[in-house]
């Protein structure tokens, strides 16, 4: 099967990206 | 337009910084200054309270962990520490959470998220930093991927990106493979940032500083 994911895509998800986390109350 | 009061409290922060400044500086209103000034107390007294912004409490607020390390977290803690010195002041995180900023030109978050992947800092992103990436963010998930799958992605990401085949992405050809996947600039814009005001409510209490808007 060939592969159709993008990697930066895929590291664009990381949680250490995620910032909205910082506004959690 | 403020009165540029700054509290005591303020004041004993070492490296507070003028919310009139930051306001002029960045797309945030001197009262959306006042409520990161809120946000930024409470982070950066979770474990040491000394109004800096520590790697471990960076960690604590984004993974209630204070111990997970993380390639990317620590990517955006060291882009966050312009001066490099292991802490983040008031006057960093303004002005770095201001490219997060929905008004910001993506053309600033684009080189903004070249920075942080281009691991090394050579100016180019590297195959080895993208497959080093990709690593990190499986070994962060419940994603298991063979190493044959992980080089096929990294792979096709190459020829996707890297249009003139030197076998390394430079800022252009980022700019140019962002235009193509919008998607992937997605976690530089944060919609709080638009509402920090209403997040942060208990500014209004603290605040010395009258908005004329």
């Amino acid at each position: 099967r060939p592969v159709t994911m993008n990697a930066f895509e895929l590291i664009s998800h990381s949680q250490g990206l995620n910032l909205s986390n910082l506004f959690d109350k | 337009m403020g009165c540029g009061h700054s509290s005591k409290r303020a004041r004993s922060v070492p490296g507070y910084e003028d919310p009139n400044t930051l306001s002029s500086e960045t797309p945030f209103t001197v009262s959306e200054v006042e409520a990161l000034f809120e946000l930024f107390k409470k982070l950066s007294s979770s474990i040491i309270d000394d109004g800096l912004i520590h790697k471990e409490e960076f960690q604590l607020a984004l993974f209630r962990n204070s111990n997970r390390k993380n390639l990317f977290a620590d990517r955006v803690f060291d882009s966050f520490d312009v001066k490099r010195n292991g802490v983040i002041e008031f006057g960093e995180f303004v002005r770095s959470l201001s490219i997060f900023h929905p008004n910001t030109p993506a053309e600033d978050k684009i080189a903004f998220a070249f920075r942080l992947y281009d691991l090394r800092q050579t100016g180019f992103i590297e195959r080895e930093e993208l497959k080093e990436m990709v690593l990190a963010l499986l070994n962060e998930s419940d994603l298991v991927l063979s190493d044959d799958v992980v080089e096929q992605i990294v792979h096709k990401t190459f020829v996707d990106a890297d249009s003139n085949g030197d076998g390394k992405i430079d800022p252009n050809e980022w700019k140019d493979f962002v235009a193509k996947n919008p998607s992937l600039i997605k976690n530089m814009t944060l919609p709080y940032l638009k509402d920090i005001t209403l997040a942060f409510p208990s500014f209004v209490l603290n605040s010395e500083v009258e908005d004329s808007d």
